[in-house]
């Protein structure tokens, strides 16, 4: 392995990144999940945290662009360059950009994610069976609307299971219109447009207008591609025209005639020699995952390796069962040290110096409960990681985590008291708690564990008690989080869904569970703690806050422990 | 049958991929990742310079380092790969 002149690296552990745009080769979650991934695989070795910002300057700002795209490392079209990305630093250091004229995939041809339809938004399967043909893209076959579909089985005739294939008729990407459809036709300067366009652009990227006039509504989006695009050439995001003629000849499929470098390539219009308009035809595509690793390998200060195996290998290689190569986790140990915590050589650590004596801070016991002294007060809440469970009780923000709870004072200014023992002051529950709220009306605590909850009147205490009483489903493992919502309803948040439960009357309102990222846009679906605090709802993950105000924009994001704690 | 078939080459408009020689290919790609220094590159096509980076070349790739355009470094410089370069100071 190698690493850059000087050693180039992060001066911090917890790495923020920041998605700029998508590629219209697929589904935006797809893209999301594979460069999650991608950082996955440099933070399970080492002590290293990703979090993605969605607004603001990241450490690692990720985008996709065409040729010259804003740096002074131009890309070269399809195949060639790939990608590339800068050492740590300030500015553009750090940063990673993929080259859009690639076809990107999960490395093993076209990814298409579907949506609506019966099928929860599956993966088409391909080849698949309908009516007793077999079918290797989307079709609008069976359909007189003309919408794109496929069957997310590989039997339609068996399964009957389908959804709706990307197109610009279904959603756009980007732009100013949050995933509004293209409005045919619509006017961009003075002009009708039938379809999506490059006109007004130098990048390459098709869009359309969303209303039926851009030049009053200024309002578009980027054209997702087909499964069945031309990638590159001069009409990047057609499809093919097939039959189409080149050189007086007729061609029905693709073909590498004409070329020296054996690509294949499709005319997207009925005569190429006449209208000149071509791409290269889809193929196995790039893993965005390998490559992104490989990227990111380099934004955490990887230089290239001449071991052939090894990810930071300069060259593309498709690698079906991934795992990261030893030159790989020796070079990125140097750097930063292994996710035991051991440190490279040559590293100085500084121990923080606590002033104020702990053992003199005056704990004030959480009011209504027993009063109870600190167990440990040593066990600093600005040293824990991440919290089980975070609350409002009678007031004050309550963080619990391994049998422990501290207690942020909203009277004393953010005053941290704690921790205090859970069984201590409420002997009935575990050391483990998933989320907890206090009901506004009857001032009663509910706690949840599992798939068990508990309600506290006082001392007194109720439970435990199974999820499936309060008529949430069986198949939820836990509850996550509790938002009040008005003086008798409190959201539950468990896995992607949320459920309304009606308090006073014990029961979860119809028309639930919803999908969390359908309401509450912008936050991680994966959020561990949500609860509400001076009339902001916080999403947490790890050691990071997303802050929601009351009209559900994320105006924040932040770090619970200094934002939150006011920690040192 | 009898005839031999000539290949024709057309030029796609909007495709960057140009005409370059193989040669040609090689000097670009050799100081764009930082075999050749470009200062220092001596004005031959193909110098000592350019085989000594051939070598280090193909000893990176993996290579048997002959020093000469051979067509299996020829084949590994078109491979799909990262912009970064790979040898620097």
């Amino acid at each position: 392995y190698k690493t850059f002149e000087g050693n180039l690296k992060w001066d911090h552990n917890d790495i923020t990144y920041r998605i700029l745009n998508y590629s219209p080769d697929m589904e935006e979650s797809l893209i999301d999940d594979a460069f999650a991934r991608a950082f996955k695989v440099w933070s399970d070795v080492t002590p290293l945290t990703f979090t993605r910002l969605y607004d603001g300057t990241a450490d690692i700002m990720v985008s996709f662009g065409r040729k010259d795209h804003g740096d002074p490392y131009p890309f070269d079209g399809k195949d060639g360059l790939l990608a590339h990305a800068y050492p740590p630093g300030e500015g553009m250091q750090g940063d990673a950009h993929f080259d859009d004229d690639e076809f990107w995939t999960l490395g093993t041809g076209p990814v298409v994610k579907t949506r609506f339809g019966n099928a929860g938004g599956a993966m088409c399967q391909f080849p698949f069976i309908f009516q007793g043909k077999s079918y290797s893209s989307c079709t609008t076959e069976g359909r007189s609307d003309n919408m794109l579909w496929c069957a997310t089985t590989a039997d339609f005739d068996k399964d009957e299971l389908y959804g709706f294939c990307p197109s610009e008729y279904l959603y756009t990407i980007g732009g100013n219109s949050d995933g509004a459809p293209c409005k045919f036709p619509f006017v961009f300067l003075g002009e009708s447009y039938d379809s999506c366009t490059t006109e007004g652009r130098d990048d390459g990227y098709r869009w359309c207008a969303t209303t039926k006039n851009f030049d009053t509504d200024k309002k578009y989006g980027f054209c997702p591609n087909r499964d069945t695009a031309v990638i590159g050439g001069n009409a990047e995001g057609e499809p093919c025209h097939f039959p189409f003629t080149f050189m007086k000849k007729t061609y029905y499929s693709c073909t590498s005639d004409g070329r020296g470098d054996g690509k294949l390539w499709c005319a997207t219009t009925e005569n190429y020699d006449k209208d000149m308009h071509w791409g290269f035809c889809p193929d196995q595509g790039y893993s965005l995952f390998l490559v992104a690793a490989h990227e990111f390998g380099h934004a955490l200060g990887l230089e290239h390796t001449d071991v052939r195996e090894a990810l930071m290998f300069p060259m593309y290689d498709y690698i079906k069962d991934f795992s990261l190569h030893s030159d790989d986790i020796q070079g990125i140990q140097k750097l930063y040290g292994s996710k035991s915590g051991t440190l490279p050589p040559n590293t100085t650590v500084v121990t923080p110096v606590t002033t104020e004596d702990p053992m003199e801070t005056t704990p004030s016991p959480t009011p209504g409960l027993p009063t109870q002294q600190p167990i440990d007060p040593s066990q600093d809440a600005c040293k824990a990681e991440k919290f089980d469970c975070i609350t409002e009780i009678q007031g004050d923000l309550h963080l619990f985590k391994n049998g422990k709870y501290w207690r942020l004072s909203s009277q004393k200014d953010g005053e941290i008291n704690g921790p205090y023992s859970i069984s201590d002051t409420w002997p009935a529950l575990p050391p483990t708690i998933d989320s907890a709220f206090q009901d506004l009306l009857t001032k009663k605590l509910y706690v949840f564990s599992g798939r068990r909850f508990w309600v506290y009147t006082g001392m007194n205490v109720l439970g435990p008690r199974s999820l499936e009483k309060l008529g949430l489903p069986s198949n939820i493992m836990r509850v996550e989080g509790a938002l009040q919502r008005g003086r008798s309803k409190v959201l539950l948040f468990s896995g992607e869904n949320y459920w309304r439960l009606d308090v006073k009357a014990q029961v979860i309102d119809k028309g639930y569970p919803r999908l969390i990222d359908l309401t509450f846009g912008g936050v991680p679906v994966d959020a561990h703690d949500v609860f509400l605090y001076n009339g902001n709802i916080y999403f947490c993950r790890d050691r990071f806050y997303w802050r929601m105000n009351s009209r559900r924009q994320v105006d924040r994001v932040g770090y619970l422990k200094y934002d939150v704690l006011k920690c040192p | 049958w009898g005839r031999s078939l000539k290949p024709v080459f057309v030029t796609f408009p909007g495709d960057i991929a140009t005409n370059m020689t193989n040669e040609e290919f090689a000097n670009t790609y050799l100081e764009r990742f930082g075999y050749i220094n470009v200062q220092h590159r001596s004005r031959m096509p193909m110098s000592t310079s350019t085989a000594k980076a051939l070598r280090q070349l193909q000893r990176n790739l993996g290579l048997e380092q002959t020093g000469q355009l051979d067509a299996a470094t020829i084949n590994a410089m078109k491979m799909p790969r990262c912009g970064v370069v790979d040898v620097r100071n």
